[in-house]
């Protein structure tokens, strides 16, 4: 879903 | 990557750019909270461990470095170099107020319980009240130098372009992480005093004086 977890920003 | 985020980043570097110049050249931390940039080194080292064993590009990589050294100089300057300029009196906020709840959070309210990502949400919740003794020894000394208020500035800016950055992601359907729109919609709401003051007075010229 949108939520789903991307650590890529600081 | 958008320009909201880039805009983001460079808001948040010119910030501590800008602080570590003020304590540099004018060989004094008067005004400056010891225990937000404290909080700040702590926000980076529980966010940042990841730099060892996750490369997302280069930008992401350097960034993480720069951020973790200027806050770490930061402290340096502050409780070593020109400790003898540091308000102690006027830095008085209980950043354990600030510590263990956050940390009771974490482990309350996360993505997944790992450490990895337990110390991430620790660092995000941190992050949303960190310049609370910044804010609060301003309101006690009553003023703040007119760099100081910039250094302000550009740092409440950079969460509240992530916002624009996590709009601009939302409309592209993008992923998104509920934990860090709502911690940075608290972080910035707490600047919008100031921000009022900054727009109304300080680039008018004026000194800014936070109401007692």
């Amino acid at each position: 879903g949108v939520f789903d977890v991307v650590k890529d920003e600081l | 990557m958008n320009i909201f985020r880039l805009l983001g980043d460079l808001s948040h570097l010119l910030a501590i750019i800008i602080l570590l110049l003020k304590i540099w050249n004018s060989r004094s931390c008067a005004g400056i909270s010891g225990r937000s940039q404290f909080l700040f080194a702590i926000v980076f080292t529980a966010r940042y461990l990841d730099l060892f064993f996750t490369f997302i590009s280069l930008y992401n990589t350097v960034m993480k470095i720069v951020f973790l050294a200027t806050s770490y100089g930061t402290l340096y300057l502050m409780y070593i170099k020109f400790k003898a300029t540091y308000d102690s009196n006027h830095d008085t906020f209980r950043i354990e107020f600030l510590i263990l709840p956050a940390i009771a959070l974490a482990l309350l309210i996360n993505e997944e319980f790992t450490v990895i990502e337990i110390l991430w949400t620790f660092s995000i919740y941190l992050e949303s009240v960190a310049i609370l003794p910044q804010l609060f020894m301003v309101s006690k000394t009553g003023e703040a130098e007119s760099i100081t208020s910039h250094y302000l500035f550009a740092l409440g800016s950079y969460r509240a372009l992530y916002i624009l950055n996590w709009i601009y992601r939302w409309f592209l359907t993008e992923k998104l992480n509920a934990i860090a729109i709502v911690a940075g919609i608290v972080q910035t709401i707490l600047y919008c005093d100031f921000f009022y003051l900054y727009l109304t007075k300080v680039l008018k010229g004026k000194k800014l004086q936070l109401p007692a």
